[in-house]
């Protein structure tokens, strides 16, 4: 892990060799969990943070939905790593793994990723064949069964927002949506895109507010208060129906709907110039501030158990 | 490896309604191969649009017979996929050794 560039973008071998050496420089606290292969049979992996217990209340975390969005994976695999090392010496840190357990998924669309290492950089969607098209491919974010095929996804295979055959088609998404549902005590689920500066809760699919809308804003504003504090980065609060567009089968109303109350979702800087291709330079700065804002929501949740 | 010489990204801050309904319109137009990396919602947020080179020059006179304002994000998107490919491989070459 000395060695491991976190200033840098990596293939997604040495993501996962990197993982098995946070797994050994902390055996007490972190483990790696195959929660089911990819499409085209890449391991899927999270990182459980957990202190003792079982099915404590357990906090989701994940990045690299959308496979060209590298920024994101890279910015939690800089938080994993800061998570473990501000273990026993953050009081505030040390509090929340006493309590909860996280998951953190850094690459959620492995397929996809590497297809962006490999092939074409612009990729977005899974890798999955869309029977009677030539066009391959879902956006794993319009797959989730949370308003599926509404507005804002598209029912066009060659479409970035095409929504796939039917609500969790997608087996990136059923790995996700089968743990969770077993675990059964997920107190939040949070997701983290690129880009746009937005930190965003539900609903997507339709733009009537949740019934917590004031409290998930309101944590939402006081998250991204700790985020800007670093580098002044400016982001936007609200509900993704109102703050972008409407967009149907998302992940964070679909975890919102069967219970997880917080429920949210980042679009990392982009600072203007380059949009997701934020150069490798930015990464730890980014990381840095997105781990302040992401920080102060996990504390939220830990004192606000329900 | 897709090339994407010539590529450039343009960054479009719509003015009105007006503008976004334009702009929805040449989004589902399939022709120009557009890829919008973010997409005409309001006038408080950015469009940003991946053009590939043959439709550049359509791209910018649909904008400019509009009166829509832009600037170029990414003037050759593929110079900026080379620097970070060579990032890549010079970290690449630190790991290994």
């Amino acid at each position: 892990a000395k060695s491991f560039d976190f200033g840098a973008y990596h293939t997604l071998e040495a993501i996962y060799s990197w993982m098995d050496t946070l797994v050994s420089d902390y055996p007490n606290l972190v483990s790696k969990m195959l929660i089911g292969t990819s499409y085209e049979n890449r391991p899927m992996y999270v990182l459980k943070f957990s202190t003792g217990g079982t099915k404590r209340p357990a906090i989701w975390v994940d990045a690299g939905i959308h496979s060209r969005e590298w920024v994101s994976s890279a910015s939690t695999v800089w938080m994993a790593n800061k998570m473990a090392t501000d273990y026993g010496v953050d009081s505030s840190v040390t509090s929340l793994l006493d309590q909860m357990d996280v998951y953190l998924m850094i690459v959620n669309n492995p397929d996809g990723y590497v297809y962006t290492h490999t092939n074409d950089r612009m990729w977005r969607k899974t890798r999955s064949k869309n029977p009677g098209s030539v066009c391959r491919g879902v956006d794993p974010n319009r797959n989730w069964d949370a308003g599926f095929s509404g507005p804002g996804a598209s029912n066009n295979p060659c479409s970035e927002s095409y929504h796939g055959p039917h609500a969790h088609s997608e087996i990136e998404v059923k790995n996700v949506v089968d743990l969770v549902r077993s675990h059964g005590n997920f107190k939040a689920f949070i997701s983290i895109h690129a880009y746009s500066q937005l930190l965003m809760y539900p609903y997507g699919y339709v733009c009537t507010s949740i019934p917590h809308q004031a409290e998930l804003d309101s944590v939402g504003r006081s998250a991204v208060q700790a985020l800007s504090s670093l580098y002044g980065t400016s982001y936007k609060v609200g509900s993704i129906c109102k703050i972008i567009y409407q967009a149907s089968g998302g992940s964070i109303d679909w975890s919102y709907d069967i219970g997880i109350k917080y429920s949210f979702a980042f679009e990392l800087r982009d600072t203007g110039r380059y949009g997701f291709l934020l150069p490798a330079s930015q990464i730890i700065p980014t990381a840095s501030e997105t781990w302040l804002g992401l920080k102060y929501i996990m504390e939220y949740v830990r004192d606000h158990p329900y | 490896r897709k090339v994407f010489m010539g590529d450039q990204v343009l960054r479009i801050n719509v003015e009105s309604e007006e503008h976004i309904h334009l702009l929805k319109e040449f989004e589902d137009d399939q022709r120009w191969e557009l890829d919008f990396w973010t997409h005409p919602v309001s006038t408080e947020l950015p469009i940003d649009i991946h053009v590939p080179y043959s439709s550049l020059h359509v791209t910018k006179d649909f904008l400019q017979d509009n009166k829509i304002p832009f600037s170029v994000m990414i003037n050759n998107l593929q110079d900026l996929l080379d620097e970070e490919q060579e990032d890549l491989q010079i970290n690449n070459i630190k790991e290994c050794n």
